[in-house]
């Protein structure tokens, strides 16, 4: 079995992978030769130069399984993601990218702003042949829960997470940093469900111009001004020193990529448009 | 592999001289024969299904066929030695999707069109 995190379900499964394993007599073992002309045929078919070589152990993150379920269930004969109100257009692939770590997240002390790094143009990022249509951070939170003291009273402390694209980092004691605002949203610390923020202008620009990749700035304040000691935690930015480097990778922050290969044959328009018919 | 067995689901498709309709038959592709399980996290394998099968004349409406074919069926009956019968091909399909991890760890998921046959007719 592959020795990633991730267990699927039985349903997960195509039906066809024990059917037909029940069904049929066991099958002769094809040669070396066969094998290797069968895989590389694969592999071009797949749009692979060659087998990718797994490393260590890799967390399959939450939403890629998700993604994965509904795009297997689905009913409709379609390659475009499942992903309804997300703006991902024409895009049949999607990539995940954890968090660079450096010697730079030291220089963060503050609990409220951090600085993520994502190696998008490197090798393993996106293929200069693909077209970016979306590009998502997500971002785990932990729900801080109500605990009667006044002082700690959540009420109705609502967060304003920023992300900004680094276009040319600070030097400190010289000049500050340039950053762009490229998205914002307000959050409830009372609930838990991952935030996702839009950041294709910074990963577009990333991918034309990889030196001009600087990360992304995370800022976070509390909207009514009076945040509870531990809000910054909410936000899950970094490990906790007392967390497991498992626990961790589950609600690291990820950067998703949606791109389209351009493998996908655009479908023939089925008449002609009634301006572009001729006159009878 | 593709199987042909006595089933009953096939015997039901067989013709009086022995011949069978077009029709859409299992194949399975395992990605552990090329010893792709340790990167692909899933499917495990893909039921991508083939077509196979005569294309008689006068064609059933299952057979799924344009009017051409229906024209070159009846050509081929006329004259077989000049006219070759249509051709039992996939005409609905469908895509796959793929869960795997890449060179450096990443995780990818990513589309395939036209994958796996939904259906197959005379064309």
């Amino acid at each position: 079995p592959p020795a990633h995190a991730l267990e699927l379900d039985a349903e997960d499964v195509p039906d066809a992978a024990t059917t037909a394993a029940a069904a049929t007599p066991p099958r002769p073992r094809p040669s070396p030769e066969v094998l290797q002309t069968v895989e590389k045929n694969l592999l071009s078919l797949f749009g692979f130069n060659k087998r990718p070589k797994p490393v260590g152990n890799v967390v399959i993150p939450e939403a890629m399984v998700r993604l994965y379920k509904q795009q297997t269930g689905m009913d409709l004969d379609t390659a475009s993601l499942p992903l309804p109100g997300r703006l991902t257009r024409s895009a049949n692939t999607v990539r995940s990218f954890p968090h660079k770590a450096s010697g730079v997240d030291a220089t963060f002390r503050r609990p409220d702003r951090f600085r993520l790094m994502f190696d998008v143009a490197g090798q393993g990022g996106v293929p200069r042949e693909e077209r970016l249509e979306a590009a998502e951070l997500q971002l785990s939170r932990s729900a801080l829960h109500q605990d009667g003291d006044e002082d700690n009273d959540v009420g109705d402390v609502r967060l304003r997470v920023q992300v900004h694209d680094i276009v040319r980092p600070g030097v400190r004691g010289v000049r500050g940093p340039i950053t762009r605002l490229v998205d914002q949203r307000v959050v409830d610390v009372r609930q838990g469900e991952d935030v996702r923020l839009d950041v294709l202008p910074a990963v577009h620009r990333w991918i034309e111009d990889p030196a001009g990749n600087h990360g992304l700035l995370i800022s976070m304040a509390a909207s009514n001004g009076s945040s509870r000691a531990d809000a910054h935690r909410h936000v899950r930015l970094r490990r906790h020193a007392e967390e497991d480097e498992h626990a961790w990778k589950h609600v690291q922050p990820l950067l998703f990529t949606y791109t389209d290969d351009g493998r996908i044959p655009k479908r023939p328009a089925r008449s002609t448009p009634r301006s572009k018919r001729a006159h009878q | 592999g593709g199987h042909h067995n006595g089933s009953h689901h096939h015997r039901k498709h067989k013709r009086k001289n022995g011949t069978e309709n077009c029709r859409r038959h299992p194949l399975y592709v395992d990605f552990a024969d090329v010893g792709w399980n340790d990167w692909i996290v899933a499917p495990p394998g893909y039921e991508a299904y083939y077509c196979h099968g005569d294309c008689p004349f006068p064609m059933a409406d299952h057979l799924n066929s344009t009017n051409h074919a229906i024209v070159q069926t009846l050509m081929h009956s006329v004259n077989p030695g000049a006219v070759p019968k249509a051709c039992c091909v996939p005409t609905q399909l469908t895509s796959i999707s793929m869960l795997y991890t890449d060179e450096e760890g990443k995780v990818v998921l990513k589309n395939y069109q036209d994958m796996a046959v939904i259906g197959c007719g005379c064309r």
